[in-house]
């Protein structure tokens, strides 16, 4: 039958995905010319918020000159951590604002959060290697880390991100049009307890939200449940730039007319959606994940990157 | 050796180095 | 497919809607500009300075960096040939020997009356214990993984060191 088919094909495409991936290797994903920006741990927290807004990024390698070695990935998560901080300590602005970035592991420590684990792997690995190694780890992008030939010292190659794997794999699988299954047989929408908030929600509850769960955006809705926006960790950055904390006592709504004129929107789908016009809009558009909804426009559950990839690994 | 005009006490070097067959603007913002 | 964008999501429709509903922070608060202000890059760093004077500064500031030169010869006063210990915690393991003394070229360079521009180069790296690296073996065409990051910290120091004392 038909349904039969589409299985079947389905089937057929994710293995084929993934011999793809275990063809290719980190370093295939490069461009052929790039750029890297890397941060030295001396740098202040609030400066290196400054140089994330400047190029338009949300993360970045850090550098310990003293070890002449890598020293993690700063991503919004740190900046989290330094609002959750001093929204507990108010009177330690001094601290907050003199903060360098190698005093971000001391931050994590006292508010008592994870780190975030960061993997790494060699550019000449195997993509599909670097897809599970990142799974792993929370921090969704994944470092690519070799060594100079003639020091043996780190070099930071590049960081891969999801976005950027999946994106890589929309551009050059045509497979993914064989992908027609809905999404919602799939079982890979995060539908239960999902968080959620509302626009007149404190900004800094959004925030707390994001960090108690590991995640990385809250869905807005109205008193009947129908979707409005989404809150994303990386608003975090624009709340707190130039180093003012005054905006944490903002409702979310108020927060989010922070963002700039030139953000795409949320992306919204349902489960009758299929991965192959999803794989169709992350080769077209910058989209790092679907709200799903149903008929109604009410919030049914979330399917991010994360849920996307780790079908193509492991689902089936 | 490229350099940008340092601003907020943050200098920012950069040199083009090539990784393998692919280029790689390696940018570092350091305090000054 | 029913993916789309969600249109109350859109800044513009999302800050209407707030200022609508009277919300009171919100005739107060600005979007970012996300202003893509490109890095305007140069290179290596520029001087309007007398020549000698500028020669004479680097020379300073390398001096207060513990770093060494080679003498310069009187044909090429512009050029300095830099040798400079590259002091890191080293946890060496197996205690492999690293090579510990980088090398760099400064060059001045005119580019009209008046305007210098004071130039950068690595030139590859020594080792403190007098064994000959492999650089010398490996040809900058084979040489494939190379670090930067050594490099540009320590042109950093003497850009500060340049700085500061200028």
């Amino acid at each position: 039958t038909t349904n039969e088919k589409i299985f079947v094909e389905q089937k057929l495409a994710v293995e084929s995905i993934r011999t793809f991936l275990n063809s290719k290797t980190s370093y295939d994903v490069l461009p052929v010319s790039y750029r890297l920006i890397v941060m030295d741990t001396a740098l202040l927290v609030k400066k290196s918020l400054n140089v994330l807004l400047q190029n338009n990024i949300v993360s970045a390698p850090l550098w310990d000159s003293q070890t002449s070695k890598f020293a993690g990935l700063l991503t919004s998560s740190d900046f989290i951590n330094v609002i959750q901080y001093y929204f507990s300590n108010p009177d330690k602005f001094e601290l907050v604002d003199k903060l360098q970035l190698n005093g971000l592991k001391d931050i994590e420590r006292i508010i008592g959060v994870e780190p975030l684990d960061t993997a790494s792997i060699h550019p000449s690995r195997p993509l599909f290697e670097a897809c599970l190694k990142m799974m792993g780890s929370r921090s969704r992008r994944i470092p690519l880390i070799d060594q100079d030939e003639e020091t043996h010292r780190e070099i930071v190659v590049s960081v891969l991100t999801q976005y950027r794997i999946l994106k890589f794999v929309a551009l050059n699988c045509r497979e993914t049009n064989f992908l027609k299954r809905p999404i919602g047989e799939l079982g890979i929408i995060t539908e239960n307890d999902v968080k959620r908030c509302q626009m007149t929600t404190p900004v800094i509850d959004a925030i707390q939200l994001l960090s108690s769960n590991g995640i990385a955006s809250i869905p807005i809705v109205d008193d009947n449940g129908v979707l409005l926006n989404v809150y994303e960790a990386i608003d975090v950055l624009g709340l707190i730039k130039g180093g003012i904390y005054n905006d944490l006592s903002l409702s979310v709504g108020e927060a989010l007319m922070r963002r700039s004129d030139d953000f795409e929107g949320v992306y919204t789908c349902t489960k009758n959606d299929k991965l192959s016009t999803i794989m169709d809009n992350i080769r077209k558009a910058r989209v790092h994940r679907f709200i799903v909804v149903d008929d109604a426009g009410k919030l049914t559950g979330v399917l991010s990157l994360d849920d996307i990839l780790r079908y193509i690994l492991l689902g089936e | 050796l490229a350099t940008s005009s340092i601003k907020h006490n943050t200098l920012c070097v950069a040199s083009i180095v090539r990784y393998k067959q692919k280029y790689a603007t390696q940018i570092l913002y350091a305090p000054l | 497919s029913t993916i789309s964008i969600l249109p109350t999501s859109l800044p513009q429709i999302h800050r209407a809607n707030m200022l609508a509903q009277g919300f009171p922070a919100a005739s107060k608060i600005s979007p970012l500009v996300n202003k893509k202000s490109k890095t305007r890059w140069h290179f290596g760093i520029r001087s309007h300075s007398y020549p000698l004077d500028v020669m004479g500064e680097i020379y300073i500031a390398l001096k207060n960096l513990g770093a060494e030169w080679a003498k310069p010869s009187e044909e090429d006063l512009w050029t300095i040939r830099v040798r400079w210990k590259y002091d890191v915690e080293q946890n060496r393991t197996n205690n492999e020997k690293i090579p510990d003394l980088m090398k760099m070229v400064i060059q001045l360079f005119q580019i009209e009356t008046n305007n210098y521009l004071v130039d950068f180069k690595f030139d590859g790296w020594e080792s403190s214990y007098g064994e000959a690296t492999r650089h010398s073996t490996i040809s900058d065409d084979e040489m494939s993984t190379f670090s930067a990051y050594p490099f540009l910290h320590l042109t950093t120091k003497l850009i500060m060191e340049l700085a500061v004392n200028s």
